[in-house]
């Protein structure tokens, strides 16, 4: 079950709904990764993809510097249903294949969606 | 559109990939026979 094609996952990832502004920039991503892959992995993907894709906007030429991309830059929700479109945080060290089957569990691809972590 | 982009991600000394395109079409299984 799932969005599991064997070890791989798919991911259709989003702007949250809530937490983000809509705007130009927020495309959907279709994301595919291993089953092992955890939700700190996602996250830092996510931070990289977008300050690459910043600098890319602004036309800047010195890249990126790893030091920068962080996975507690972003927080990922996956939506828990209920009648307010209710969002459950996801814990880092979760597995994408636990998060498959402990909030997900249907035969499609995996819906996740981020937002910048709120400073404490 | 057929762009697809990967990228390597490590994280606790656990590197995995991650594959990115912009539509689903071609890109994720076909589920039409599920």
């Amino acid at each position: 079950g799932g969005g599991e094609t064997g070890s791989e996952i798919e991911l259709v990832f989003r702007a949250h709904p809530l937490l983000v502004e809509k705007d130009g920039y927020s495309q959907t991503r279709y994301v595919k990764t291993t089953a092992n892959a955890t939700v700190d992995h996602l996250s830092k993907y996510l931070a990289l993809r977008i300050a690459l894709e910043e600098e890319a906007l602004r036309g800047g030429t010195e890249g990126v510097s790893l030091e920068d991309v962080s996975e507690k830059q972003y927080t990922i929700y996956i939506c828990s249903g209920g009648a307010g479109g209710q969002y459950t945080t996801l814990n880092g060290s979760l597995t994408l294949e636990l998060v498959n089957e402990k909030y997900w569990k249907v035969s499609k691809p995996l819906e996740l969606y981020y937002a910048p972590t709120k400073e404490q | 559109p057929s762009e697809i982009t990967v990228t390597d991600i490590t994280s606790n000394s656990i590197t995995v990939t991650f594959r990115e395109a912009r539509c689903a079409e071609g890109f994720f299984r076909d589920r039409g026979g599920d």
